[in-house]
């Protein structure tokens, strides 16, 4: 079912990225740029057609200080909902699990059962809190995920997780949607007397108007 | 649905960065717009290692904290133009930069406001200089300025100064990449951008054909 990483990046090109001027180096990468972090993007089954990857896992090797902006949309999916629940109870996380294919918004109460398992069964399989691990989703709004696939894929992603720069791109892939690119940065700079380096990844090509808090 | 995970290596203590983490969205993903719909699931998510050793953050104010600051301003904003660049059926991305408001606040709506309008999008799209529909969106963005304040510019050709319409050459050619839109209010300090996307045709088909 899971597609191999080096393969993953071929699915869609690499956006072009303006980064604002200042006093910091652009670097190749994006969310394995820091240090501490892993990422993978797999192939998991869950879109609703072809096998571009669908499944990313984002990992830090220690507890990370965890920060999240969240959609002021009253109505909030599931995975919104539990993430924030997670940062009031804990102020640290290890991993953010991401799929792509369906929003798991609009989905009620067996949405939220669905996000609690998934969340949980990663937490499990990295030997973590359940609150540790935060999730986003991206997709069909009003379906519920695909659970059986992505819960039969995490040992797949998880043994897919690397912090090379295909990590990252792979990872970038797998959370897109209707984007016509992938969208991944880093960059270098000095805070204080070290070298600190920022880096990510993001998604979105419709529906976009984002009101977070 | 737009989503962003961000990392860092910086040491900062969570109650700061979570302070710094909104203060970039609200510079970066909160500014952009492709059609005006605030999805069910935008989330951005940021983590930070503290791995590189450096000074640990427990102060906004401090100058390291300014520093990671200006280093997550720009990762979110070169994301979030890169979410804006690829919307939906678009050509060119398009940024609008708002000087002279009363505060950065002012300034960022003025310029949402602009980005979001779907009549500016079509001009642009239509690679028309509608300098009225650009001051139409500035002047319904709910922010009190006087007309006469009013400069807009395209790039680097000044269409409407002191809220004069200007003469301009037509055929000062195709603007590919970036469509820069320059507005002043005034003479404050306060300054914005924000970025979006022209509207082609391409968005109706993408969206229309689509089904649930």
């Amino acid at each position: 079912v899971a597609s191999s990483m080096d393969e993953t990046a071929n699915y869609i090109p690499a956006a072009p990225i303006f980064i604002p001027e200042g006093p910091w180096n652009q670097i190749p990468g994006g969310v394995t740029a820091a240090k501490g972090f892993k990422a993978a993007g797999i192939y998991g089954g869950l879109r609703a057609q072809g096998n571009k990857p669908d499944l990313a896992l984002v990992t830090c090797d220690v507890d990370a200080a965890a920060a999240g902006a969240f959609t002021t949309n009253m109505v909030a999916a599931a995975p919104v909902l539990y993430c924030k629940n997670a940062l009031d109870i804990s102020k640290t996380a290890r991993a953010v699990l991401i799929n792509a294919g369906q929003a798991n918004a609009a989905t009620g109460d067996a949405g939220y059962q669905d996000v609690l398992e998934c969340a949980d069964a990663l937490a499990k399989v990295l030997n973590l809190k359940q609150e540790e691990v935060l999730i986003e989703s991206t997709g069909v709004i009003g379906h519920r995920i695909k659970k059986e696939a992505l819960l039969n894929a995490l040992p797949e992603l998880v043994n897919s997780l690397t912090s090379s720069l295909e990590g990252a791109g792979s990872a970038a892939v797998a959370i897109t949607t209707t984007d016509l690119v992938s969208k991944s940065v880093a960059i270098e700079s000095q805070v204080g007397d070290m070298s600190v380096r920022v880096g990510g990844m993001a998604k979105g090509s419709g529906m976009i108007h984002p009101n977070m808090a | 649905t737009m989503l962003g995970v961000i990392t860092t290596d910086a040491l900062v203590e969570a109650d700061v960065w979570r302070k710094m983490v909104l203060i970039a969205v609200n510079r970066s993903f909160n500014q952009i717009t492709v059609d005006g719909d605030t999805s069910t699931n935008d989330t951005v998510i940021a983590l930070a290692s503290g791995l590189s050793g450096s000074t640990s953050i427990s102060s906004i104010e401090c100058s390291e904290a300014r520093q990671l600051q200006a280093c997550l301003d720009a990762v979110m904003q070169a994301l979030a133009k890169s979410v804006a660049w690829d919307g939906e059926g678009a050509t060119c991305l398009i940024e609008v930069t708002v000087t002279g408001a009363e505060s950065e606040v002012k300034a960022a709506k003025i310029a949402r406001s602009v980005a979001s309008s779907s009549l500016v999008k079509a001009a642009v799209y239509g690679r028309d200089p509608n300098w009225g529909r650009i001051a139409a969106a500035a002047g319904y963005a709910g922010i009190p300025f006087h007309q006469n304040n009013l400069r807009v510019m395209l790039g680097d050709i000044l269409l409407m100064d002191n809220g004069q319409p200007l003469a301009f050459d037509r055929k000062a050619g195709e603007t590919h990449g970036t469509v820069g839109i320059y507005i002043s209010v005034g003479d404050g300090s306060g300054h914005g951008q924000a970025w979006g996307c022209d509207l082609s045709y391409d968005y109706v088909k993408i969206n229309a054909e689509y089904t649930t």
